[in-house]
Parts: structure tokens; C-alpha cells; sequence
């Protein structure tokens, strides 16, 4: 027995050809949060407040669909939506269809400690979120402009998609359409 | 998708799973992510945290089923998110998992997933695609 961490950055359609400006910096973030991690542990923090830690750092970083960086709906905002759960007690949290929240993690977990309930969402969410006094901000915070003219692609293409599809042209977006709709970059 | 799971000396388990979802998703749309057992997990078992199409997750129970197959079937955290990710139709799914004695896997379905993990013993692995 002893300490382990593992980390993920979202999965999808994920090219193997994607270009080095957009590779490194999420395998940088992901070996800066790694060790943020390890080194929690070492330290012995509580493992609920070492993946807390870990998920904020992550939601901070533009490059990942989380936090700052989140995908855009069809009208163009964020609606984040965030979980946590402790092995020992199966105490959870969850929250969604955030638009201010920079920490839904933190708050996901807030409703586990401070209410009697597992999950709040939308409106409800962030009047907690308020009464909390977690950090707030505009919703332009989360919004990148590689996430604009993702959004806007998809549009043109009248599809949804996954984390990471690349940015393609209408006719390749519509030649790669899977049967379920995604696209597959 | 981001997520983490963590387990200590003492094998306490935890998982954190967060999302901004889809592109160009319906208003309203709520995914795997807060979905308890869906896309987040933690027993005395095991840790999950999993990513993909939120819906195939939901309906494939991918994290609960992980620690279900460890506890009702026997299988090793490896053995069980292998079936839980291959469960669920390709493309759709990868996860991270960390049992209670410290073994860690990352397996996907889809073409990458970005990860990482260590160990207490000096094992650390960053990546995207399959190996």
C-alpha cells in the first residue's frame, strides 16, 4: 500500500498530428499539477482536499474545457457543472449549469459540507454560491477566443463535440460526422 | 473534462471530477459529471473520474460500475475499468482510477486522453495517446 494520483485533461478525438503549441501546454499543465499533487500527499493532506487542489489548478488553466477555458453552449455561455466524492464516508457534492463560479470543484464540494443535499444546480447553485462567498467573477472570464470559433464551427456544421476536435473546415466537418453526431476532428 | 482521484498511506480514496461540457450543447444540458456514480465514484474501493460523451456515461454507469465489478465480481481496478470503459461504445469514454492499496489506470476508448499519474514508489507516467 501507498500514496497514488492520477490526473486527466478530457479524452476525445485527440490527433496525434495536433500541433506542438497546442500539445505542450497541457502536458506542461498536467506535470505542474501532477506534481501539486504528489507533493499534497507527501505532505499528508486529506485526499479530498489534495483532489480539490489538483481539479482547481486544472480549472484555472485556459487550455482545458473546465474553468476558465469551458466550451460554450449553443447560446454562446458557460454552463459548468463540477463533482467530488470521499471514498471513506461516500459524502458527495455536485453542482451545474454554473456561469460565474471560477471554482465549481470548491463548490461542489460546499454542498457537501454545508447542505443536506448532494447536488444543486443552475440558479440555485449560484445563489449558494453567493451565500458561500465563494469567488465569483463575469462570465467572460471563462470564455477564449479558441472556444469562440469552436463553437462557431459547430454551429456551421449543426453539430456537437467532444474535447480537443480540431478545428476543420465545414466540408471536412461534415465528411467526419459520425452516425451519433460527433464529430470526429 | 478535468478530473483527479487520489488515494493516501492509509488507502482513504477521493475524487473530483469538473467540466465546461460539450460544444455547442442545448441549454440546460446536464452531463456525467455531476452525476454520482456516473462520471465521479469513490467507495473504500476505488476512485473514479471519467470523460467523454456524458451521455454514454450515464447510461453505462461507467465509474459506479468500476467499483461494482471490484466489489461483487473480484476483479483488480485494471480488469474492472478496462470492462466498464470497453462497455461503453468507442469514442465515448475514458477514465482515471486509483484503488485503495495504491494501483493506478487510465484507460480510454476514444483516439487520446490527456493524463498523468505517480505513485509512491517513483512510477510517473504523462500522456495523451495510447502507449
Amino acid at each position: 500500500m501507498g500514496w497514488a494520483i492520477a490526473l486527466h485533461g478530457g479524452a476525445g478525438d485527440i490527433p496525434v498530428s495536433l500541433p506542438a503549441e497546442r500539445r505542450q501546454p497541457r502536458e506542461d499543465a498536467l506535470h505542474y499539477c501532477l506534481q501539486i499533487g504528489v507533493e499534497a500527499l507527501k505532505a499528508g493532506n486529506p485526499v479530498l482536499d489534495v483532489v480539490e487542489l489538483v481539479v482547481r489548478e486544472l480549472e484555472n488553466n485556459p487550455h482545458f474545457n473546465a474553468g476558465r477555458g469551458s466550451v460554450l453552449t449553443c447560446n454562446g455561455e458557460v454552463e459548468m457543472e463540477a463533482s467530488i466524492m470521499d471514498g471513506n464516508t461516500k459524502n458527495c457534492g455536485a453542482v451545474s449549469g454554473l456561469k460565474t463560479v471560477v471554482n465549481a470543484i470548491s463548490l461542489a464540494r460546499l454542498v457537501m459540507e454545508k447542505t443536506p443535499h448532494i447536488y444543486l444546480a443552475f440558479d440555485g447553485a449560484e445563489a449558494f454560491a453567493r451565500e458561500q462567498g465563494v469567488e465569483t467573477v463575469d462570465s467572460s472570464y471563462f470564455v477564449t477566443p479558441e472556444n469562440i470559433e469552436r463553437l462557431k464551427q459547430a454551429k456551421e456544421a449543426n453539430r456537437t463535440q467532444l474535447d480537443y476536435t480540431e478545428p476543420t473546415s465545414k466540408a471536412v466537418n461534415n465528411k467526419n460526422l459520425t452516425s451519433n453526431g460527433d464529430s470526429q476532428g | 473534462t478535468v478530473g483527479c482521484v487520489a488515494v493516501d498511506n492509509d488507502g482513504n480514496l477521493a475524487s473530483a471530477t469538473s467540466t465546461g461540457g460539450f460544444v455547442n450543447k442545448m441549454r440546460g444540458r446536464i452531463g456525467d459529471t455531476p452525476v454520482i456514480g456516473a462520471g465521479t465514484y469513490a467507495n473504500k474501493l476505488c476512485a473514479v473520474s471519467a470523460t467523454g460523451r456524458g451521455e454514454a456515461i450515464i447510461k453505462g454507469t461507467v465509474a459506479r460500475d468500476v467499483a461494482a465489478l471490484m466489489e461483487f465480481k473480484g476483479l483488480s481496478l485494471k480488469d474492472a475499468a478496462a470492462y466498464a470503459v470497453d462497455s461503453v461504445p468507442k469514442g465515448t469514454a475514458g477514465l482515471i482510477a486509483v484503488s485503495a492499496t495504491g494501483e493506478v489506470t487510465m484507460p480510454f476508448n476514444t483516439m487520446g486522453m490527456f493524463r498523468a499519474c505517480a505513485t509512491e514508489d517513483g512510477y510517473e507516467e504523462i500522456g495523451i495517446w495510447p502507449d
